[in-house]
């Protein structure tokens, strides 16, 4: 595997704040527990209405979906698992390169 | 050879710069090739200058591709945009004319460490590999860190933040050599395109205020007219405007330093997609993104050689 598998059942969601209290609630949430942030580049640019894609360690997942629910904060997973993504993008290439 | 290259996957650094070599080797009379400087790792940065050799005064285009480790469509597109212009020079008589009255500075890859360890280690650093001297954390985001409203909103002083501005302006060994190669052309150099992913955004200053610019006009109807002619390859619409308001305030960034250095015409590319691939793009789609945004590439540089 690519990077040693190190991306396994990681996952990116795209979260949507509707509200300031919503913005304000992510940004804590975000700020509790290491995340990679895709869009914003930090915590500090979410802002209302504006998507925040976040890649989200596989330890996190479930504590963050649950936590997004209670919030009724609006998200979805826009990759289900980040490993798999990355051998598409270019790993079959590689692994038919390193055969 | 450089015939053999394939143009539509994504490339590690070592073979982007055997490429650069060939490609350099190959074309004698549209191609130059030289190091501006090294990394913080000790890195040649290499930069390709492209255009007819003339005595002539000519004008300049400057392109940096891969500031930000993690955004590989960049690169790909810089590599792009050197294939299309040697390859079409002889039958497209736009690309010959630009290649004829203008110089092409292109920066494959800005932040060469930074790429290589989102190749080997962590695909997802933004960041360059500079040491900092009280963290364990490493590196400066190469867009913070340009003296121009350095460390103010949009950055972090934190060095461990992904927007981390470094510990001075210009402390990045990448951002100081290719802010003195600018500083040293700035008579000549009239466009500054930096290459970045994603949202499908086409920025110009400023990032760091609300302001408007002085040449407004002329840098908005050119990037309509880019905008409008990415448009045209395959319908994929590409949000322009202000970075401040189109995306967000973010201070130290290089296209505000190169507006302020006396560039008049400053650009950020954010390339394909919105949210759907992000950074991993897969390799089907370099040559759609890469097709539509030379179009653009194109228009800008065009638009170098009427007057506004």
């Amino acid at each position: 595997y690519l990077y040693n598998n190190r991306y396994a059942g990681d996952q990116v969601f795209r979260i949507t704040p509707s509200n300031e209290g919503e913005v304000q609630e992510l940004k804590k949430l975000l700020g509790n527990i290491k995340v990679d942030l895709w869009q914003p580049n930090s915590a500090s640019l979410i802002r209302n209405n504006a998507t925040v894609d976040v890649h989200v360690r596989r330890n996190n997942t479930r504590g963050i979906r649950a936590r997004l629910q209670k919030e009724h904060i609006d998200f979805k997973v826009f990759i289900s698992n980040l490993q798999k993504e990355i051998e598409k993008q270019t790993g079959y290439r590689s692994s038919r390169k390193r055969r | 050879s450089e015939s053999l290259y394939d143009y539509e996957v994504y490339h590690s650094l070592d073979e982007i710069q055997s490429w650069m070599f060939e490609i350099n080797r190959t074309h004698p009379h549209l191609v130059d090739m030289f190091s501006i400087g090294r990394s913080y790792e000790g890195r040649p940065l290499y930069v390709l200058q492209l255009g007819k050799r003339t005595r002539t005064y000519k004008k300049a285009v400057w392109i940096d591709c891969g500031v930000h480790a993690r955004e590989w469509i960049g690169p790909a597109f810089c590599q792009w945009f050197v294939k299309e212009a040697l390859h079409s020079y002889q039958n497209d008589s736009v690309m010959r004319r630009l290649m004829n009255q203008l110089n092409f500075y292109i920066m494959p890859v800005f932040n060469v460490d930074g790429y290589i360890f989102s190749w080997t280690t962590d695909r997802f650093w933004r960041k360059t590999r500079s040491k900092n001297a009280k963290y364990h954390c490493r590196g400066v985001d190469a867009n913070r860190n340009w003296k121009v409203k350095w460390c103010e909103e949009g950055a972090s002083s934190h060095p461990c933040d992904d927007t981390y501005c470094g510990p001075f302006p210009e402390s990045e060994p990448e951002v100081k050599a290719v802010a003195k190669f600018l500083r040293k052309h700035k008579k000549r150099v009239k466009a500054y395109i930096s290459i970045h992913a994603y949202a499908q955004m086409l920025l110009y200053p400023y990032s760091y205020k609300y302001a408007t610019i002085p040449n407004f006009n002329c840098v908005e109807s050119a990037a309509l007219n880019a905008v409008t002619a990415l448009y045209s390859a395959y319908g994929v619409r590409y949000r322009y405007g202000p970075a401040s308001t189109t995306l967000y305030v973010s201070s130290g960034s290089s296209m505000d330093w190169a507006y302020r250095n006396g560039i008049p015409y400053a650009f950020a590319f954010e390339l394909r997609d919105t949210g759907y691939f992000g950074f991993l793009l897969p390799e089907a789609l370099i040559n759609p993104t890469c097709t539509e945004t030379m179009r653009a590439v194109k228009t800008i540089s065009s638009g170098l050689l009427k007057k506004c």
